[in-house]
This record gives C-alpha cells, sequence and structure tokens, in this order.
C-alpha cells in the first residue's frame, strides 16, 4: 500500500533549516496495524501529511498503491484522498459552525463516485460508532474535547476508507473511551483496514501489530508487537 | 484558595438539557496538587473554566481566595484572571499570527500592576524551561502539537500565576517530554503554586498530591495520592 524511499521534509526558515524528515524509509503492506512513536517534534505529524498526500516531500519518492504520489495531478490527488484515505488530525479540524453530523457527512458530499446511501444516516451511524449518538445536532464548541476528537474519528471512518491516518486519536480521551475506539480500529483492520496511527501513549501502541519509531525526522526503531 | 459548593452548570439546547455540572463541592488550598479526572464529557473543562472564572455557573457558589466570584465586576474579574491564575487551555489558544515568544509575552503587556521586567526575555526564558528556546520566532503552525502546547504552558506561567489551571497539559507530549512538564510543575509546587490539572493519564495524576473524580458532572472520588 505504502512504500516510501529517502522521502526528506525540510523547512526553511530564514537562515536556519528545520529537516522535519530526514530520510526516511517505510514500507506498509495492506491489513498491517502500524502505531508511530517518538518525541514531541520527531516528525510523526510531518511523515503522516506524507501519507496522507497532504504534504510535498523535499526528496525522496512515495508510492501509494502502485502510483508515484509525485506524478499525480491535484484534481487526482484529491480523488485519491477522498476515496481511500482516512484522515484523523491532531487538532481536529473540525469546521466550528457546523454540527458534528454535518462534519461526519462532509466528506460524503465530495465523493463523485455516487457509492450512495443516504448520507446524514451514515455520518449519525458513523457518531453512534464513536458514543455520540446523542451529541449529533452539537457544534464543535458545544463538545467537550474528546467528544471532539470522537467526531474527528467519525468523520475519518464514514467514507470507508482502505488507509486509516490517525495522529493521535486518544490524546484527549479518558482510558475506557480509548479502549472502545481502539476496539473499534481493531475490528476494522480485522475486515481489511491497514490503520497508520501515531500516539505517545505505550498501552495504545500495544493495540497495533507494529511499532515504528522516529527520532529526529529518522525512524530508528522498527519492531512486531507481541503478545498482543 | 478555591471554595466551591452546590456549583452546576446547566447548557440549554431546544428542549434538551445538558448538566454538564450537576452539584459540585469543592474546596483546594493553597500549595495542593490536585489531579482532576473522569471520562470523556464528564464535566472536567467546564469545571476548569468555572475555577478559572471564565465562565458563569448556572447556580451554586464559588470562592477564590475569599472573594465571592459572582459579586465580582468585569476589570476586577479580567485583573484577578490576569494577576493570579494561569491557564492552559486543552485546544491550546494561540493566536495563529503571534510567534510563540509573542503568544507568552501576551499576558505580560496586560499586566497592569507594572511588576516589570522585559516581556521579552521573561517570555524566552518561560520557552526555555518548556524546551523550546529554539523555537521562539515560530509560528503555532509551524510547530508540532506538543510544542504548541508547550508554548501554552509556557504563556500560562510567565506571568508567576499563584494558581495553575491546566487541562490535559500533556495530551500531545510524549512520555519524556511529559516527565519533564510535569517536574516543572512539582518544582513550581513546592515553591507554593498551587496546581490543578485534568488529565486522563493515570500515571501522569499520580504526580499530584490529590486526585478528584468526575463522572456526569458530579465529584465521584476524592483521594489523596499515596507513595508518590
Ligand atoms: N456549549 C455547550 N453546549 C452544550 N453542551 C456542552 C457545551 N459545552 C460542553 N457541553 C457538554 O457538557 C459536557 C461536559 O463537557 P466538558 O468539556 O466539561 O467535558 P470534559 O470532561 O472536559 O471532556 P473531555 O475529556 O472530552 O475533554 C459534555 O457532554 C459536552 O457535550
Ligand atoms: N511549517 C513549519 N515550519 C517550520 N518548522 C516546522 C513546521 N512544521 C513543523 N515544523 C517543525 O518540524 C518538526 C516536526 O514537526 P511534527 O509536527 O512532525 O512533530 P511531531 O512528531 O508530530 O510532534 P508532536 O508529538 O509534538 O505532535 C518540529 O520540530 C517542528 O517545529
Ligand atoms: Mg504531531
Ligand atoms: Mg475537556
Amino acid at each position: 500500500v505504502i512504500r516510501i524511499e529517502g522521502l526528506t521534509r525540510t523547512y526553511v526558515m530564514g537562515t536556519n533549516q528545520v529537516h522535519a524528515l530526514a530520510g526516511i524509509d517505510l514500507t506498509v503492506s495492506a491489513g498491517e496495524m502500524v502505531a508511530v512513536m517518538g518525541a514531541s517534534g520527531s516528525g510523526k505529524s510531518t511523515l503522516m501529511n506524507m501519507i496522507g498526500c497532504l504534504d510535498q516531500p523535499t526528496s525522496g519518492s512515495y508510492e501509494l498503491d502502485g502510483e508515484q504520489v509525485a506524478d499525480l495531478g491535484r484534481n487526482r490527488l484529491a480523488d485519491l484522498r477522498n476515496r481511500r484515505l482516512g484522515f484523523v488530525f491532531q487538532g481536529f479540524n473540525l469546521l466550528s459552525r457546523t454540527s458534528a453530523q454535518e462534519n461526519v457527512e462532509l466528506p460524503l458530499l465530495y465523493d463523485r463516485s455516487g457509492r450512495g446511501g443516504d448520507s446524514a444516516s451514515r455520518a449519525r451511524r458513523a457518531l453512534e460508532r464513536v458514543g455520540l449518538g446523542d451529541r449529533t445536532g452539537h457544534l464543535p464548541n458545544e463538545l467537550s474535547g474528546g467528544q471532539q476528537q470522537r467526531v474527528a474519528i467519525a468523520r475519518a471512518l464514514v467514507t470507508e476508507p482502505s488507509l486509516l491516518l490517525a495522529d493521535e486519536p486518544t490524546g484527549n480521551l479518558d482510558t475506557r473511551t480509548s479502549i472502545e475506539v481502539l476496539a473499534l480500529f481493531q475490528e476494522l483492520n480485522d475486515q481489511g483496514l491497514t490503520v497508520v496511527m501515531v500516539t505517545h501513549e505505550k498501552e495504545i501502541a500495544r493495540y497495533a501489530k507494529r511499532i515504528v519509531e522516529l527520532r529526529d525526522g529518522l525512524i530508528v526503531r522498527d519492531v512486531p508487537v507481541h503478545d498482543r
């Protein structure tokens, strides 16, 4: 699914250069469940934005489902993102004047493949799966931090992606709610969804099958998870 | 320092009522370090907003440093907030077009007490204490999630408050950075800073001296932490 070689991402700030990614080699096959860990500032979100086709590398190659992402035009990229990828952002990125249900419905309205089904009821079902069936009409500022995070998770899953990219999906959730969300990810992974999630909590990472650790923009460790 | 009796906060939404706080009794003395825990949506941020004088209760009384908050006018409240309280928000709430250093300097510019000292160097020192000495010129969108969170922590501490209210201060931080931030809180607490922090991680809560647990807007548990 994902084949990355020699990927770098450098920010130029005045006379300074920040090497957010300093040369990443990473292959993820279909159906894997990978946890990405590492210190604050080590490059996790930058890597996730690359994989999610939301940012361009400074150098290196990225092949998604056999296609070189660098060769794809804007429309093709947007289409790929909408149909195959689900993205849970670290900062939620919900539309503030829009209800929870409408936020979750939004990706379905962009889906030109016409996969059908009533988008409002699909959105409500996705919210029920993350425990927010009684909050569908709330605006983001009428929801707690963890509830906003769960709306972002529902939005990422409603399009039935083949690859889920979740950046700190349980950062604002209590342990019990976190376990419910991870059980949902595992269930979807058993059904074939490829999952790449960033987490800083070891117990959360152990729900995955493989842990990739970043330090200063490089992968320093890539190991399977034993006795899950 | 904090004396709360019978505090409620109810949101009216159409025909529905959401009892975010259903009757809170809580006393916190000067120099305490309290962790507030509870499920997503249990009322933690609502309680923190009350304590931080950022929201008005529906009923009940709140006395801060011997003064009834309900009797205070807007100017007096703003003054109290600026001089005695430091607030770390769950969503960081940084100004997006402003550098890390300027974000941290902001509360010093509002401080009419003229406590003096060059606000730029005080802001830089606060950022160094949270490990961001080399990121002072970055805008929030040029910082990682955990770096933004640390800017929010530096901003809350730069005015040398007597009460720190931190809502999920380590939600986006890796374990090692979290420990550094909590060690800083403990050091300031040893010097007399009263700390009330929300966390969903048990290991983080154990840095405090007391754990208060919320469920559905009520305190269900209030116990000291043993063998820290
Ligand atoms: N403006 C609002 N209007 C209606 N309901 C609200 C509003 N703000 C919060 N709520 C509701 O009040 C309850 C408590 O919210 P609060 O933000 O205090 O929870 P929390 O314990 O901080 O949760 P989390 O751990 O997810 O951050 C939630 O169920 C939420 O949906
Ligand atoms: N637009 C930008 N301009 C300059 N530097 C940036 C920019 N975006 C990110 N950085 C820097 O790149 C590094 C990696 O950032 P990234 O967001 O990937 O880290 P992260 O591992 O996700 O951290 P966290 O766990 O705190 O979320 C950080 O040191 C950050 O300061
Ligand atoms: Mg990040
Ligand atoms: Mg909260």
